[in-house]
């Protein structure tokens, strides 16, 4: 699967 | 971070305080959407949730914090202490027909189906056509104050930049999120009319009129 990426963007 | 994130960000956060001081100083939200507004603060709901489980840096925390006050209290100045002089006979988009479709999408078409990714997929989505009921208000009066438009300019910008952004970071990080790429594309598509009006008449020194 998609592996999630930490979300650093606001 | 890079300096189109990072003016992106600037960019964004120029058009939440503009917006705010307007209305503030002006004792004032004629011509601004209240419909946009609530749904600005809902996009920043659903998408910044994550401030409770996860820390990234001071600055992602503190502008989220920004982000989400100042989109509050602009609801809060348009619907309770102006509420006045909200123009409501204009602000008519029905915003269920944006809620609807684009919460049964952020089901259908997401990264993972766990409720914070949804939510912010939602957020994603939502953003890309919160803006539709504020630009269908200004081609229903026909004008817009010059301070609206400098808002939607720098509101227009921020996510332009953001789609520079995503450029470099795919060729400097191999970042890529095809969910926040298209959802970017639309929302700026979305002002390119604006864009338009705004350097030939704003930039000008002329009030933005539509032909009525």
């Amino acid at each position: 699967a998609f592996e999630l990426m930490e979300k650093d963007e606001l | 971070m890079n300096i189109f994130r990072l003016t992106g960000d600037l960019s964004h956060l120029a058009a939440i305080i503009i917006l705010l001081l307007k209305i503030w100083k002006t004792r004032s939200c004629a011509g601004i959407s209240g419909k946009s507004q609530l749904l600005f603060a809902l996009v920043f709901t659903t998408r910044y949730l994550d401030l409770f489980t996860s820390f990234i840096s001071l600055y992602n925390t503190s502008m989220k914090l920004i982000y989400v006050a100042c989109s509050y209290a602009t609801v809060y100045l348009i619907y309770m202490k102006f509420k006045a002089t909200y123009d409501g006979n204009h602000d008519t988009f029905r915003v269920e027909f944006l809620v609807v479709p684009v919460g049964g999408l952020s089901f259908l078409v997401n990264h993972d189906f766990s409720p914070l990714e949804i939510l912010w997929t939602f957020s994603i989505y939502l953003e890309s056509v919160a803006i539709l009921p504020q630009l269908f208000m200004i081609s229903k009066t026909g004008e817009a104050e010059t301070i609206t438009t400098h808002y939607l300019f720098f509101l227009g910008l921020y996510r332009a930049l953001y789609l520079i952004n995503w450029i470099w970071r795919y060729y400097f990080e191999g970042f890529f999120d095809l969910i926040a790429v298209v959802a970017g594309v639309v929302q700026t598509i979305l002002y390119c009319d604006f864009f338009y009006l705004y350097v030939t008449k704003v930039l000008k020194g002329k009030k933005l009129s539509l032909p009525a």
